[in-house]
């Protein structure tokens, strides 16, 4: 992506802001980053292009190391409790379903309950449990337009009185600036903890890889509302980068768990910091 | 806002009259960390900067404006030029009138096919026939359907594949004497080969009047990519902005259009179907600027 043997200079300097910006990055982290590379490359020495673009790859994986998180799975015969939430769109319905088979598959996890947490939007109820028909999880739902804490609650009874392994919120995509729709997930979060007597095992938020500047604002102001312990980024098998968490990892210091690369159960992978990096340049 | 940021950083050039060379870089690097931050694409803006800086040059500027709000006025100016430079109504010129919503996964075209459908029928009188043309993901007809149901309008959905579904909703139209076809189809990636192919091969078949690219506006840099390709494979007459109810920029609207040349029609507001509204430039070019 840049021609070997070039000297770092400013036009090299402006094309990796470009890459870098192209990426989703950002103005004010690419800034920092660029700024942070000259610094590293004048204290080392480095001059040439191709060891640049290593001294970068270096700073950005440092940046994105400490956001790698696994799940919280229980392993006290509990149900680990996933409340799922996000812009609308975003891929929660279709996450919910691979992070089922993710649990089946790789954590031997058999007994799994999804709650139809999305009361509103057309056939999001048929849409979940056509899902949970093809990974063999429990769907638990109400009729459109009734109370989502309600289907939550009833969720929670269900996979305490059954012993399952783990359940799936599902919950109405909501745009992070509509106070009622953050309040509505807010008492969603109450009423489950309430129950359960803890708080959710994960609190994951989905956001889509295409989104720009505007995942920043997303990440903040669910964190704000039900302090978020993860996010799973989506649809990175289209061509944007996701260079958003750049700065949602060091300004929120949020863990990246698990990334979406397709439509299907399967097309769920661990975020590792080190591939990610390699993909964005 | 840009005009106090632009004041604040142009203090010093306190100048009246006509922007000098330095005032106008000066103005312009802010100018070029706004729109980035809207998420316009990184190549669009430089372009833009470009073209306003000559603009800038060779203009008459008002001597009541400091040099803050005479940047801001061609910067706007300009915006609204290219984002409303192409007029934008539907161009429902065949009969029936065939729509086909294309784009990404998510986006929102299975809601704005009943928006547009209700708009169409509520403020010209058309009958409209709504196509359930996505037979991959989970529950896709059914959601047409509901919204059909909520509306009172048909919805089409007998085929094995989406091309059968798209002609024989077509054939369904000119038989019963529908005005407008609106075809609902999968979302996809514009780096699907086969799904791009199939695309194609349903416009070929269809012939529509319109072709829209139904967009979320808090795509970021990929926006040029996305449309473009859309644009190549299809030949777009237009683009679709969706979830403008949100704090999303939107600086994608400038990228796309500026790229493609086709004009944004219309602007999702909202999850209801009311929540349509006509394109407005001047609204669009105020909220990139921030
Ligand atoms: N290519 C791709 N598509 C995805 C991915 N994740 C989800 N999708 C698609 O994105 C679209 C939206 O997914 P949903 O799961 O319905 O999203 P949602 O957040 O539940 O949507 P709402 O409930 O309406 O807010 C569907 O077409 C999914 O198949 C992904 O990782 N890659
Ligand atoms: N807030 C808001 N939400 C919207 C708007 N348009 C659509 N949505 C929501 O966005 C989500 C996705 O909408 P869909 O119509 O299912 O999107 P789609 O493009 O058909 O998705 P696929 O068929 O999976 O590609 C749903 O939750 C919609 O209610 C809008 O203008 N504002
Ligand atoms: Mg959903
Ligand atoms: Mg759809």
């Amino acid at each position: 992506v840049l021609q070997p043997g070039r000297r770092l200079d400013d036009a090299l300097l402006a094309q990796l802001e470009e890459i870098l910006i192209t990426a989703d990055v950002g103005v004010e982290a690419t800034t920092e980053i660029v700024q942070a590379l000259k610094a590293r490359a004048a204290a080392r020495g480095v001059q040439d292009s191709s060891a640049v673009m290593e001294l970068l790859k270096e700073i950005l994986k440092e940046r994105l190391r400490p956001a790698e998180g696994a799940l919280h799975l229980r392993s006290d015969g509990q149900p680990t409790v996933f409340l799922i939430l996000g812009v609308n769109g975003s891929g929660k319905t279709t996450t919910i379903a691979k992070l089922a088979q993710h649990l089946k598959d790789d954590f031997g996890k058999r007994k799994i309950i999804f709650a139809a947490g999305d009361t509103f939007r057309a056939a999001a109820v048929e849409q979940l449990g056509i899902w949970a028909e093809r990974v063999g999880a429990q769907l638990v739902h109400h009729k459109t337009g009734s109370d989502p804490s309600a289907v939550a609650f009833e969720a929670v009874e269900r996979a305490l009185r059954e012993g399952a392994d783990a359940l799936f919120i599902d919950t109405a995509g909501r745009l992070h600036t509509k106070h009622n729709l953050m309040e509505e997930l807010k008492k969603i979060n109450r009423v489950v903890e309430k129950r359960l007597g803890r708080a959710m095992d994960e609190r994951l938020l989905i956001l889509d890889g295409t989104t720009g500047q505007n995942a920043i604002s997303q990440a903040k102001l669910f964190h704000e509302a039900v302090s978020v312990t993860g996010i799973v980024v989506t649809k990175l098998d289209g061509t944007a980068k996701g260079g958003s968490i750049l700065q949602i990892a060091s300004a929120l210091k949020l863990p990246i768990k698990l990334i979406g690369v397709g439509e299907r159960a399967d097309d769920l992978r661990e975020f590792k910091a080190d591939e990610f990096v390699e993909a964005l340049l | 806002a840009l005009t106090e940021k632009l004041n604040s950083v142009l203090t010093q050039l306190r100048r009246r009259g006509a922007l000098t060379e330095r005032d106008l870089d000066e103005g312009l690097r802010q100018v070029r960390l706004v729109l980035l931050e809207a998420d316009v694409h990184y190549k669009v803006v430089k372009k833009f900067i470009d073209d306003v800086k000559q603009k800038a040059l060779g203009a008459q500027i008002l001597e009541s404006l400091t040099p803050g709000q005479q940047i801001v006025k061609i910067v706007r100016d300009e915006l609204v030029q290219i984002l409303g430079g192409t007029r934008a109504d539907l161009h429902l010129t065949q009969w029936p009138a065939v729509i086909l919503l294309v784009g990404l996964q998510g986006s929102g075209k299975t809601t704005m096919a009943g928006k547009l459908a209700k708009y169409l029928a509520e403020r010209e009188q058309k009958r409209v026939l709504l196509a359930a043309a996505d037979l991959q993901r989970p529950a896709a007809i059914e959601q047409l359907r509901q919204l059909g149901a909520k509306l009172g309008y048909p919805v089409y959905a007998q085929g094995r594949t989406p091309l059968e579904v798209a002609e024989g909703a077509l054939q369904e139209a000119r038989k019963s004497s529908f005005d407008v076809l609106v075809v609902d189809t999968a979302g996809r990636l514009h780096i699907d080969e086969e799904l791009m192919s199939e695309l194609q091969e349903m416009k070929q078949r269809l012939q529509p009047a319109e072709t829209l690219l139904v967009v979320d506006a808090m795509t970021g840099q990929e926006a040029v990519t996305i449309a473009q390709t859309f644009d190549q494979r299809l030949k777009l007459t237009g683009i679709i902005l969706t979830k403008l109810d949100g704090d999303a920029r939107g600086g994608a609207a400038l990228s796309m259009v500026t790229i493609t040349g086709r004009p944004i029609k219309f602007v999702g507001v909202g999850e209801k179907l009311e929540d349509l509204e006509v394109f407005h430039p001047d609204r669009m070019a105020e909220r990139i600027l921030g």
